[in-house]
């Protein structure tokens, strides 16, 4: 298994749709500071409900929604939306499809060479928003997308993502919270 | 449950030997606490960069501990391997020398899962098959330009 | 009190400002919270980079957030000088471009009071008048070689 | 007025005297991963006392003495020490004569061209350790230092030094911290 392509609408810097492929071995992402890179990385933690919101630089979900006023801009401009969807290939049957079926609570997902995770946050006024998960178009819950994940090696503590600045947070964290990344695996 | 902790805990630590042993031309080793009873207490860590007498963690340096952290990564994903790997600059405080060794070990790694890194730098850069630029436009929006490396190299920050 | 802070603020504001356009191409300004009874608000920043619409300090990507800071050190240091200052691989995170920008203001600000800086990068390590190397030997032991660039160039990580 | 010069003898990873010279302008120092670059410049923070233990990666100052040994040796193999003194070019006057001689509680501190900031470090058995500071030769107390420095622009929070990793803190602390810092300047 591994993510074949991502596609964002509206998230963060991408104000347009863009399709990002990845290789099955090894990507890199480069660019000016400030040209998105980060915000990439944040798009799959977010689409696969793997951070806080407070680890993608964001207060409230509606932050994550791309904005092209200035900050100032209090009056609410009517209904705005933001969406991540991450194609994951599942040709090696990572995940087999009952457990697609299960999570997803219905056998209408297509064939399984594909686990499509999406993820859309809309905000309806000033104080309203709402977040949507999709797998493989059929609408779930975050805990159905964790189960599912965590059948293929990706949970949230799973170390498997290390944000920007965060690579020695393995050597500053206590001693405990380090052993409690072992219990989880085991 | 303290048998299923400790078989994880032992393969975890064994993997970590070796990485270690490999990135920093040392020896380092996980620790726990209280062996008797785990849960009892935490895990740390005794790391030997190039076989210096063991400091405390704190006291390493940015790059060593950069190091000592990309290994224990490393050590989890050889043993309980993921789909796929994110490293957003863990390459900032790395010198010449050990960024090369840990682009040679992702190289290695990739073979076994997907590795997503982003980086300025050429170690890290000139060994992927394929390199995606971020630009940010006048009109702040973000865009993507697919560079497959086949064709041409990719200009690193260094 | 209040007259005396403001005098600060003002001064240093308007050093923001300035170095800020300088260093990211945008407009920067600090801000009072609470204008009328400043002790009784924090102060924030609203930076643009490179005109960009404002967004939240956090939302700022890690090499912006470094340029911000460093343009608030040089805005202090150009209000109230103090002999020296000492930056440790504060271009960890800035793309070459920025790095170059850093490395120009520094080499400019040194004229006034004296810069000691720690880097792996060439945009800061080509700059200054002298270069230090040190080196770690085998006996564990921190050595220092004090190279005089006017003799040789120094070589930088990247 | 600028550093002239270091001296370290058994502070941190320099297990032998070291005189480190610096330039009035512009002074860089590089090296590979874990050589002493960064020891260096806690060696100054640590000197002047403009830093809390913890910010130079030390829980208690014997941390700060040359080590040699295994951490895991735990018998005290005697008395040990470590110090380092920030020779300080003076011949601008930034600081007078009156005011060294004031921060010294002495008239007999030479010349005052050259300002000397010595700190010591001594441990004399498991538990005890002492601290002593020096000026030109002379022993004085912390604050007679911090004085002394902050009539010369060099104060604990004046942000002329920025650690490894925390070019980012001005931007990640609270705002009342922030405006603590012009505070300190006015
Ligand atoms: N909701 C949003 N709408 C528009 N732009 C946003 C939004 N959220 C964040 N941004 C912008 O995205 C940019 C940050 O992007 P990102 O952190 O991905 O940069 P980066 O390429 O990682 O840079 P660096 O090399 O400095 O780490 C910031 O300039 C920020 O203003
Ligand atoms: N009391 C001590 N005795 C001996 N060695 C020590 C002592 N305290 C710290 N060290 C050693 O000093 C080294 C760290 O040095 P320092 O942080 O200055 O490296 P650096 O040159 O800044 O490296 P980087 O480029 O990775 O930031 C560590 O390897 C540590 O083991
Ligand atoms: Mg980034
Ligand atoms: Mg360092």
């Amino acid at each position: 298994m591994y993510i074949k392509e991502l596609v964002l609408d509206d998230f963060k810097s991408f104000g347009r749709k863009t399709r990002i492929p990845f290789y099955q071995d090894f990507t890199t992402i480069s660019g000016p500071n400030g040209s998105g890179k980060s915000n990439i990385i944040d798009s799959v933690l977010f689409a696969l409900g793997l951070a806080r919101t407070s680890g993608i630089r964001a207060e409230k979900l509606t932050d994550l929604i791309f904005d092209p006023s200035d900050e100032g801009v209090d009056s609410f401009a009517g209904e705005r939306e933001a969406s991540v969807e991450v194609i994951l290939d599942n040709d090696d049957r990572t995940l087999t499809r009952e457990q697609v079926v299960s999570a997803a609570g219905s056998d209408d997902v297509g064939d399984v060479d594909e686990i499509r995770v999406r993820r859309r946050v809309k905000q309806t006024d000033e104080e309203k928003y709402y977040s949507y998960y999709y797998l493989n178009d059929r609408a779930v819950n975050l805990s159905d997308i964790q189960d599912l994940l965590a059948a293929a090696g990706v949970t949230p503590e799973g170390y498997n993502v290390v944000m920007q600045g965060d690579v020695t947070e393995i050597i500053t964290m206590s001693p405990f919270a380090r052993r409690g990344i072992i219990d989880e695996i085991a | 449950k303290k048998a299923t902790f400790m078989e994880a805990f032992e393969g975890i630590n064994a993997e970590f030997e070796q990485i270690f042993a490999r990135l920093s031309d040392g020896s380092g080793e996980l620790v726990l606490e209280d062996p008797e009873d785990p849960f009892d207490g935490g895990m740390t860590m005794k790391a030997q960069p190039r076989d210096k007498p063991v400091q405390r963690l704190d006291a390493m340096s940015g790059g060593e501990k950069s190091l000592t952290a990309l290994a224990f990564v490393f050590a989890v994903q050889r043993y309980n391997p993921a789909p796929f790997y994110a490293l957003d600059e863990v390459d900032a405080f790395l010198d010449a020398a050990n960024a090369e060794m840990v682009g040679e070990m992702v190289d290695e790694l990739a073979g076994d899962a997907q590795f997503v890194v982003v980086s300025h730098r050429s170690a890290l850069l000139e060994r992927s098959e394929r390199a995606i630029g971020v630009t940010m436009g006048d009109d702040n929006i973000s865009a993507v330009t697919g560079i497959d490396l086949s064709q041409q190299g990719v200009p690193a920050d260094d």
